[in-house]
């Protein structure tokens, strides 16, 4: 695991935070949903809990979907390539690229589409930067930089759980058991592309 | 800074295997640049630099890094290795194969490299330094 410069991490009075979506996405009740188990991974192991909340601008996190240049100088690609990114604490800005073919449910890694990208996993991934963690070496973790199309990877590994206890402690009810060294959690087809 | 979008957001189309959009990633175009190495000139290799600059691995205030030229020097060659490092691969400094496809997977757009530092499996990075800042604190 790794952190950005810094080490920057939202404040000792900030462990309840909030998230909200751009208004002008209109998610479906469906999609939030993908979010709201994403930022259950991670407050599981720590002590931050996450609420959504619909005041767009006041939420400490801001989930928006985007196409191309969208600001921040930090244009999107179109179909694969990069699929996201976000911002490491407190700016709270996660973006993700409007061109991909999100998969929301059912089996990504079964899709006939070869550029399906399963959300719940980049989403995981993302609020890793929003919480402060950098990328990752190791593989099987949730902050490794790439992932397939049509693979699914969710789930925290020991390396995803130790770097953000480092910036935030554990959840007292964390059983460290549970957590894998490599991930359970990871299907994925051929590979490509 | 704070950054609020100030643009048109899309309402997204989630996967409808009736409805594909199967285009090319634009990174695809890097796999004919397998097997290039030190001392190469071929087209391409800009738009690699390029990329390379983008997650960090060549630093942006290169004087060159605002012109890359298609020639395979010692700025891509250090990026590679270091890139190697990261992902676990065999540290050539050339394109091959298992680096070529690491390349061009889908990814996070946040650098590995923010400020010409890792703590990948690199390390500290050696060079002038990225000075691409994607966390903004302030």
């Amino acid at each position: 695991y790794s952190f950005f410069p810094g080490k920057p991490r939202w404040p000792d009075s900030k462990r309840d935070l909030t998230y909200a979506f751009s208004p002008g996405n209109q998610l479906t009740d469906d999609v939030k949903s993908v979010f709201a188990r994403a930022f259950e991974r991670w407050s599981t192991v720590t002590t931050l809990t996450f609420t959504v909340t619909d005041s767009f601008y006041t939420a400490d996190m801001k989930i928006g979907f985007f196409s191309g240049d969208h600001g921040d100088g930090e244009p999107f690609d179109g179909v694969l390539g990069t699929l996201a990114h976000a911002f490491s604490p407190p700016n709270g800005q996660f973006h993700l690229d409007g061109a991909e073919n999100w998969v929301i449910s059912g089996d990504v890694t079964k899709s006939s589409v070869t550029s399906a990208v399963d959300l719940e996993s980049v989403a995981v991934h993302e609020i890793g930067h929003l919480l402060g963690l950098g990328h990752s070496s190791v593989e099987d973790a949730i902050m490794y930089p790439s992932i397939s199309s049509r693979t699914r990877k969710v789930e925290l590994v020991q390396d995803d759980v130790t770097g953000i206890q480092e910036l935030y402690g554990a959840n007292p009810s964390y059983n460290a058991s549970s957590t894998p060294s490599a991930s359970h959690e990871r299907e994925t087809s051929d590979g490509g592309p | 800074h704070f950054f609020e979008p100030n643009v048109p957001t899309p309402i997204p189309s989630w996967l409808n295997e009736t409805q594909i959009n199967e285009t090319l990633s634009e990174w695809d175009a890097f796999r004919n640049l397998s097997g290039c190495h030190a001392g190469d000139r071929v087209d391409g290799l800009s738009k690699l630099k390029k990329y390379f600059q983008y997650f960090g691995y060549i630093s942006n205030s290169s004087s060159s890094s605002f012109n890359f030229t298609d020639d395979f020097d010692d700025a891509l060659k250090s990026a590679l290795e270091t890139y190697q490092k990261n992902f676990n691969l065999d540290v050539t400094g050339e394109l091959d194969e298992r680096t070529v496809q690491q390349i061009v997977r889908p990814r996070c757009g946040v650098p590995d490299i923010v400020n010409g530092s890792t703590t990948m499996n690199s390390g500290k990075y050696n060079s002038s330094s990225s000075t691409r800042f994607h966390s903004v604190s302030h």
